[in-house]
C-alpha cells in the first residue's frame, strides 16, 4: 500500500470520526443531508460485499466493517435518536436518492468489466459514490449557517478521493495496473464535483471568515 | 484476486 492510499483512507476515516463526533458532541446533525449518508450506506453495502468472499488483508477486512458501521450508525443517529433526529433539515434536504441511484444502476449494467453479480454491484457502487455528495452540497448551498465541523467534513470527503487518484497514478507506474476508466474516471468525477466547494472552503479558511456557499 | 482491477482498495 503506498502513502497516498493510505492518505486516502486516513482522509476518509477522519471524515467520519468528524462526523460522529459532531453528532455525539453537539447532539445535532444540523446542516447534515440525511439523503447523502443512506447513499453511503448503500455504496458502502453494495461494494463490501466481497468482504464475506475474498480476504485482502486485516487491515481490508476491518476498513470494511468500520465504514460500514459507522455509515449505518450515522443514519441510526439521524433518524431515530430522539434528540439528534430533531435536527435535522428535514425540508431542505430534499434531494431525491431515486434519481442519483437508478441512473447509476442503469449505467452500471450497461458499463462494467465482468457481467456478473458482485462486480455489477462493484460497478454500481463507484457510480453511486461519485455522484453521493451532490444531496449534501444542496443542503450546504441552502444554509446560511455552516458550522466549521459540517465544512472540514464535506472537505475531508472529498480530499479522500482526490488522494486516491495520486494512488491510482503511482500504481500504474509502479505495479503494471493496466488503465482502469470504471474506477479513474468515477474518482475523478467524484473529486471535480467538491471544486467549487473546495475553493470556498479554502477561501474562508483563509480569510478566517465562516463559511458560506453562493446560491 | 485480481488486484488490477483495484478489489483490493476501498
Amino acid at each position: 500500500m503506498n502513502a497516498f492510499r493510505l492518505a486516502g483512507d486516513m482522509t476518509h476515516l477522519l471524515s467520519i470520526i468528524l462526523l460522529l463526533l459532531k453528532i455525539r458532541a453537539t447532539k445535532s446533525c444540523a446542516g447534515i443531508s440525511l439523503k447523502t449518508q443512506e447513499l453511503y450506506v448503500i455504496v458502502f453495502m453494495s461494494r463490501y460485499l466481497d468482504l464475506f468472499r475474498t480476504y485482502y488483508s486485516l487491515y481490508n477486512s476491518l476498513m470494511k466493517i468500520i465504514f460500514l458501521g459507522t455509515s449505518m450508525c450515522i443514519v441510526w443517529y439521524m433518524r431515530s435518536h430522539k434528540v439528534v433526529r430533531q435536527t435535522y433539515n428535514n425540508d431542505e434536504d430534499t434531494f431525491r436518492h431515486f434519481f442519483l441511484v437508478l441512473p447509476c444502476f442503469v449505467l452500471a449494467l450497461l458499463v462494467h468489466r465482468n457481467f456478473t453479480f458482485i462486480e455489477i454491484l462493484w460497478t454500481f457502487s463507484l457510480y453511486l459514490e461519485s455522484v453521493a455528495i451532490l444531496p449534501q452540497l444542496v443542503l450546504l448551498q441552502k444554509s446560511s449557517n455552516i458550522d466549521n465541523l459540517t465544512g472540514t467534513y464535506v472537505f475531508l470527503l472529498g480530499a479522500y478521493r482526490g488522494l486516491y487518484l495520486f494512488n491510482w497514478v503511482y500504481r500504474f507506474f509502479t505495479e503494471n495496473h493496466r488503465v482502469r476508466w470504471i474506477p479513474w474516471l468515477s474518482g475523478l468525477i467524484q473529486t471535480a464535483i467538491y471544486t467549487d466547494f473546495f475553493y470556498y472552503y479554502i477561501r474562508s479558511w483563509k480569510n478566517r471568515e465562516k463559511l458560506k456557499l453562493p446560491a | 484476486r485480481d488486484f488490477d482491477d483495484y478489489h483490493d482498495e476501498l
